[in-house]
């Protein structure tokens, strides 16, 4: 699935 | 978590204790945008929904969230309750509707997935790029500022300089890249470059910052 590839940054 | 990431994230906490302080100490909120602290506030709750939905990343990411939320709103109450008479609407006169419609208008063109939080997050990485724009129109007019102020925007400029490199590095180290959040971050970092050069020259050297007329 498409979406972001980093989820953790702020 | 890379050393570039942890000393942003580190700088963006201390731009706001900066600010806190400023706004104590001098009683006063003299020189600061309120447009600008009411972009962020917009900006947070708009990007930390996740917090609400379970999305749990870590203790680190979710007390840093709440801090950002908290303390946005807290400056806020201190500008517009606590020491209102301290603050100008006269100088801070950037028009706050031609930075949230063009946000809005491309979260619906480049997000990473149509649903509402994903619209939502992409409006806040746009909106945050350019919501220092009010202060630093504000800056640009008065021509000059408290030292502690512009500590307090050198500190909130090097925290999205620094993801820079934490995105060269986690593209080298893990493959990962966040095209929306690097051109805007790029924007963002850009948009203080002026602010940084009088900053070096003048205010790091032991002088007032002060714009040539």
């Amino acid at each position: 699935a498409r979406g972001r590839a980093v989820k953790d940054e702020l | 978590m890379n050393v570039f990431r942890l000393l942003g994230d580190l700088s963006h906490l201390a731009s706001i204790l900066i600010l806190l302080h400023k706004i104590q100490t001098t009683r006063s909120c003299r020189g600061i945008s309120f447009k600008t602290q009411a972009l962020y506030v917009v900006v947070f709750l708009t990007r930390y929904l996740d917090l609400f939905l379970g999305d749990w990343v870590s203790l680190y990411n979710t007390a840093m969230k709440l801090f950002f939320i908290g303390s946005s709103c807290y400056i806020l109450y201190l500008m517009k309750l606590r020491f209102r008479p301290t603050h100008d609407p006269a100088i801070d006169t950037f028009r706050v509707e031609y930075l949230v419609g063009p946000s809005l208008i491309l979260a619906l063109i480049f997000n990473y997935k149509y649903t509402l939080v994903e619209i939502l997050w992409a409006f806040s990485i746009y909106l945050e790029a350019v919501a220092i724009m009010p202060q630093l129109f504000m800056l640009q007019r008065t021509g000059e500022a408290e030292t502690i102020t512009t500590h307090y925007l050198a500190a909130l400029g090097a925290y999205r300089g620094l993801y820079i490199p934490n995105w060269i590095y986690r593209y080298f180290s893990d493959g990962t890249v966040d095209p929306i959040a690097v051109i805007a971050g790029l924007v963002q970092t850009g948009l203080y470059l002026d602010f940084f050069y009088v900053y070096f020259t003048r205010v790091l050297q032991g002088q007032k910052f002060e714009l040539p007329a």
